[in-house]
């Protein structure tokens, strides 16, 4: 079940290794970035899981409320050979329906690129099908796993996004600051 | 079948998207490396595979004919929302029996890593007996991606080491130059 494999990879070789470290990287940003908006507590790194595996590299392109904000300070960690191998995460500025701005690391996960692009090459073994049943899988698997991780408790959350309200130009900016 | 995922992953997600540009890294890496030692024809990375998934995060712990040397230049995409992730590679300076050094990009490959931290953990499903298989699924997967990957042609050499020599504190340097 490839889901259940790249929830454990996501899990064991990103989110394990960056979400300890977050509540840091965002003091530093806090520090050099006085003009950000937070909300108390909302220190977590926003997870997005659509449903339909339709991911976009940059957020602003699916909603006009949100925008490029800065990234987050660089981590560097020697992994399997590589020196200083860069782990970073983005924040997006975000609107809301009356124009009030909201600052937020968020991303998509990563894997489901994998999954997407899995369905469209004949011999990667799974199709168009399947490949909603997999999403959930790895939504169940990766909620899972980091339920039992005590390092990675409060500083994530997984955001699942069903395909019903993608007419809705601001479905994104919207559903993101229900969280 | 975990490992099947996880070469599709490395494929997908890293090989396809770094091998196409590493002639040009290289070039760019000799204008402002003047002084490296480069055998003609060995523009490739160097991708590591363990049979028994134990990775080191840094090549020079396994043997001392090996050093880092300098990373190749970065590489800045943006995916899935994360803008400019950085994708780099490391060069190292092997040395033969007789001290003649040698140049080259040389990486484990990183899923390896899930796959021997997923057979530690109990709930992720996979024991130790079953690692091995799963690794020389995970080679034999990623030979035929890639050996059908007109992009990646000549750019990547596949090392599987198999754990006999790991008594010769330098079995690591004399494999990688052999390739
Ligand atoms: N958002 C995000 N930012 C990151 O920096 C990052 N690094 C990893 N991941 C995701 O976590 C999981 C585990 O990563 P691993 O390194 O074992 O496998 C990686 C790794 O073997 C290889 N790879 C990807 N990026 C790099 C890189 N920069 N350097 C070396 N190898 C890389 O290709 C695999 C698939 O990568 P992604 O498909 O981007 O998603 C990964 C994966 O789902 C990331 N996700």
């Amino acid at each position: 079940n490839v889901a259940h494999g790249l929830a454990w990879s996501f899990y064991l070789g990103y989110l394990q290794l960056v979400l300890p470290c977050l509540e840091k990287s965002f003091d530093t940003f806090h520090t050099s970035h006085r003009d950000s908006f937070w909300v108390r507590g909302s220190q977590k790194l926003l997870i997005l899981i659509p449903l339909n595996a339709n991911i976009s590299n940059r957020l602003e392109d699916e909603d006009n409320n949100i925008k490029f904000y800065d990234s987050l300070p660089n981590s560097e960690l020697d992994r399997a050979g590589v020196r200083g191998r860069v782990y970073k995460h983005s924040v997006y500025r975000v609107r809301d329906e009356r124009g009030k701005a909201h600052d937020c690391a968020v991303e998509y996960a990563t894997p489901l690129l994998t999954l997407y692009r899995m369905s469209q090459e004949r011999s990667a073994g799974f199709g168009e099908p399947e490949r909603r049943q997999q999403v959930l899988l790895f939504y169940r698997t990766l909620q899972d796993i980091l339920e039992q991780s005590l390092e990675c408790r409060n500083r994530y959350r997984l955001i699942l996004l069903k395909d019903e309200h993608e007419d809705d130009p601001h479905f994104l900016s919207k559903t993101i600051l229900k969280h």
